[in-house]
């Protein structure tokens, strides 16, 4: 059972505790600042005023009692690091630290940094990913060029059944797996139910709001996608 | 054929020119401080020092003529909502825009930003989930709780084959693919090389280097990974 422990609540800090308390993680959530400190001691199991820097600090509210820290101080440098210092040597087994450039990296690798994250970085790698391929949402790759990916189905399959379509001929792609996204209507009004054919067959009709998950050679499944 | 225009060369707005170029976009990068736009000349289709918020200096560099702007500017919420504003009156059919908050949000979309991104945040929210699933590498979702994930192969699965192991029996879960690194000797020296074997068969012995991609319940697999 993981706890964890995130020092710094800015942007990143205050999401990566909410969103791993949210999943039933136990969380510390630390900060100097009470105003962000009040801003999430409703969503983690404690949240605690204090300065980082300061060992018996750290020490006395039990921080170096977690299976993982997460440094997430973004611009002062020098709290960082010796944070990230000092949970070490209070024997926290697992300290991640944000740096902003690879120097940075390097000086909390040095010092005894687990992991290193790059929070702004990361997102622009992502966005880029996700403006090129627009129309795959989520893939796996498999060998060199070939992937299990998932996208919205074209405008041009519509309407047509697969075996119609004759997608495996035509683009060397499997379709494992359809997911449809319907409206039901219930007493209290419209909701939406999302159903999946796993292996679908050749009689099964691409519709409008269907997402497909296939295996595939990138390049084909960006024709196919792309039509 | 897209062009993209990165407006605010931050740690954000750098990584995401460099790594749209990197995959053969065209970028026109901008940033008001020269230090900025010389850190990117090399890796971008063109780098202009210039202040956003001036309408003449977007037409004059022809900052309008692409189909896709990202205004990555932070701190200066400002100049943001500026930048963003013109370039939509400029005619740029889709304009990205950063934020740091939900007011942030509101107002970005007020005037006119088509899209708006959280980089710190979403990168919490990632950091997250890889902390919560660390040996589950990628997953696409299915239906409620059924996915296709990409994992480490378990210790407990080293040595023996998938038929013994009983795995679709034992977890309900189906191997697509295996995935294999392996060191190779070549004359200039070691040189890593990946193999995949798709649907591979009752036979094939799991390795130390494998990674499985898989098909079954999330907490089936879970279960399969964390044993
Ligand atoms: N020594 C310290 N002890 C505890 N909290 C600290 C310390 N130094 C900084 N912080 C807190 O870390 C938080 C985030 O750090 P900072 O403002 O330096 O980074 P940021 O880059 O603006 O963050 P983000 O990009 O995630 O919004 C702030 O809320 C600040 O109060
Ligand atoms: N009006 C403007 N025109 C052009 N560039 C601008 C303008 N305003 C700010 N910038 C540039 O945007 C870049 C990033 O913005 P800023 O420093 O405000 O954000 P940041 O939050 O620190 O960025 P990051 O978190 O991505 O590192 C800076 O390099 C800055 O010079």
């Amino acid at each position: 059972q993981q706890r964890f422990a995130v020092i710094g609540l800015g942007r990143f800090g205050r999401q990566l505790a909410i969103s791993l308390a949210e999943r039933g993680a136990e969380v510390i959530a630390v900060d100097m600042d009470m105003h962000q400190v009040d801003a999430v001691v409703n969503e983690v199991t404690h949240a605690v005023q204090l300065d980082s820097a300061d060992e018996d600090a750290l020490r006395a509210q039990g921080i170096d009692n977690v299976e993982v820290a997460i440094v997430a101080i973004g611009e002062n440098f020098e709290s960082n690091v010796l944070t990230t210092a000092l949970l070490k040597r209070l024997g926290v087994r697992r300290v991640i630290a944000r740096a902003s450039s690879e120097i940075q990296r390097q000086i909390l690798e040095l010092i005894g940094a687990d992991r290193v994250v790059f929070p702004e970085a990361e997102s622009g790698v992502r966005l880029a990913q996700s403006l090129l391929v627009p129309d795959i949402w989520r893939y796996i790759p498999l060998s060199g060029d070939r992937v299990v990916a998932e996208l919205t189905s074209p405008k041009r399959f519509w309407g047509k059944s697969i075996g119609a379509l004759k997608i495996r001929n035509r683009y060397g792609i499997s379709i494992i797996a359809v997911k449809r996204v319907r409206t039901v209507e219930e007493p209290n009004g419209p909701t939406t139910e999302e159903t999946v054919d796993e292996m679908p067959g050749p009689d099964y009709v691409i519709g409008e709001q269907d997402t497909l998950i296939v295996v595939g050679k990138g390049e084909n499944i960006e024709r196919l996608s792309g039509g």
